[in-house]
């Protein structure tokens, strides 16, 4: 698999390994999938890369890959910004190759990282037909979620046909955002769009919607799922070749 | 108050 821009495929890597350590990769002819949930069950990552996202691709037959996605950060972050990247697994290896190549073909890199023996556990996340569906920047979301840490460890995302609104509360006293609805959009990349069928209010640890914001650098705009009784979907869009989807269990009332 | 749920509580093992 060859990226033109190999910044894209450090982008996907480093939204994922806080979240998941490691995961196992699904190699076929359409491309790279993976799901992979975290120690505590509480939220699940679903990574869909499309061949023709690639400059190139090639899958004779499928593999699953088991990956440590903390040393292919490390390896990644030797890459130079614009860099070209080539990965590559021979058959019955037991490593992956990870290619690096400067713009102006005068710097080659080479890192084979060993695969592991994973055991994974898939959980099947049927289409739903959420509530409400918010657009807005992936930047405003991230602030959102560092400002409410402040307040308290739970944020609580209440959704109107006037705009959505995040809150928290905590020893130190309480705190919300509210965002209204762009009615001029100007520029798409900044608009805040929310589509609702009905009302929602729904509960979620700031501490994994922060883990989530690390893919933020992946597209301009995220969009957040909604419905009552039902895990959050929190989606990036990799520009034309897939998404990172994150899904969150809700708080509930004890 | 309120307690996390999990995953596993809304989405089948596959």
């Amino acid at each position: 698999a060859r990226l033109l821009h190999g910044s894209i495929f450090a982008k996907v890597i480093e939204g994922l390994r806080e979240l998941v350590n490691e995961a196992t990769w699904e190699c076929s002819g359409n491309g790279i999938t993976l799901q992979a949930m975290d120690s505590s069950h509480v939220a699940l990552v679903s990574l869909v890369m499309r061949s023709e996202g690639f400059e190139s691709y090639r899958c004779d037959r499928n593999m699953s890959l088991g990956i440590s996605l903390v040393s292919m950060s490390k390896v990644l972050k030797t890459m130079g910004k614009d860099d070209s990247l080539t990965i590559r697994v021979n058959d019955d290896s037991d490593s992956i190759i990870i290619a690096m190549e400067s713009q102006n073909q005068d710097k080659f890199a080479d890192y084979e990282l060993r695969l592991m023996d994973l055991d994974s556990e898939h959980l099947g996340i049927p289409d739903t037909d959420y509530s409400c569906a918010i657009k807005m920047p992936s930047s405003e979301f991230s602030r959102i979620c560092r400002d409410m840490s402040i307040m308290g460890d739970s944020v609580l995302i209440c959704t109107t046909k006037e705009g959505v609104k995040f809150s928290a509360k905590g020893d130190l006293g309480q705190g919300s955002i509210r965002l209204v609805q762009t009615t001029n959009i100007e520029k798409e990349e900044e608009a805040v769009i929310i589509e609702m069928k009905e009302a929602v209010a729904l509960t979620f640890a700031v501490r994994y919607l922060s883990m989530f914001c690390k893919a933020a650098p992946l597209s301009p705009q995220v969009g957040l799922s909604l419905s009552e009784d039902t895990p959050l979907m929190c989606e990036f869009k990799i520009a034309e070749m897939g998404h990172v989807r994150f899904y969150l269990a809700p708080k509930i009332e004890d | 108050s309120s307690i996390q749920s999990t995953l596993v509580v809304y989405y089948e093992k596959i």
